[in-house]
């Protein structure tokens, strides 16, 4: 199957987003 | 099981497995046995996504703000920290020593490489640890077979770009019989360059 593989920096950015608060 | 299911919210971005935040802090008067690990280690939550984790992980002290003997574990949903569980019992781990005032930094970077899949070895990584003690911090990473060296080196290596690890940064190997032999985490490891 497919895995779901992010790295470090979109992980990063994902952090400033609305739903991550 | 009476526990909720933890799904990723609309608009997030899923994490390829759950993983669950564990707390442990030994208290100095009770021997280190299984019995009082199991009594003093809480689950903190789970999260299904990233950013679920984020909003987690943003409440949580940072590790190299803590005192004393404990550990922060962040595990795949349904294995415990615990050497004597089912996925971890062929298991074993690479340590990390840290010097004080860098447990902070690699243990976001151990997180961010473990939820991002960047280790490349299948169902392979149970979960991370961070171990706050006197005189050093310990990062440790751990996989369901020890045998398998294959997929350790990877790991190695993995952690070595990830981290951005000094080529000659001691990394070493103990399986989980040999930590239930001497009943310790991180005694008589063998030492790997």
């Amino acid at each position: 199957g497919t895995r779901i593989i992010y790295d470090r920096k979109f992980l990063l950015d994902c952090r400033s987003s609305p739903l991550a608060h | 099981n009476r526990r909720k299911t933890i799904t990723p919210g609309p608009g997030e971005h899923p994490l390829q497995y759950n993983y669950t935040f564990w707390y442990s802090r030994r208290t100095p008067s009770r021997p280190a046995n299984t019995q009082s690990y199991e009594q003093n280690i809480r689950q903190i939550g789970t999260v299904a996504s990233v950013e679920q984790f984020w909003k987690l992980y943003s409440h949580l002290v940072r590790p190299g703000d803590l005192t004393g003997h404990s550990d922060f574990h962040l595990f795949k949903e349904g294995i415990k920290p615990m050497w004597e569980d089912e996925a971890n019992k062929s298991g074993g781990k690479w340590i990390i020593r840290l010097r004080k005032g860098l447990a902070s930094r690699f243990w976001e970077n151990i997180i961010l490489a473990m939820l991002g899949e960047q280790f490349m070895v299948g169902e392979e990584v149970c979960g991370v640890v961070v171990s706050i003690r006197f005189q050093e911090d310990i990062l440790s990473i751990w996989n369901k077979t020890a045998s398998d060296q294959v997929t350790t080196s990877r790991i190695r290596d993995t952690l070595r770009r990830v981290l951005n690890l000094p080529p000659n940064t001691i990394m070493e190997y103990k399986t989980h019989n040999d930590s239930l032999k001497d009943n310790s985490s991180f005694r008589n490891t063998k030492i790997t360059l």
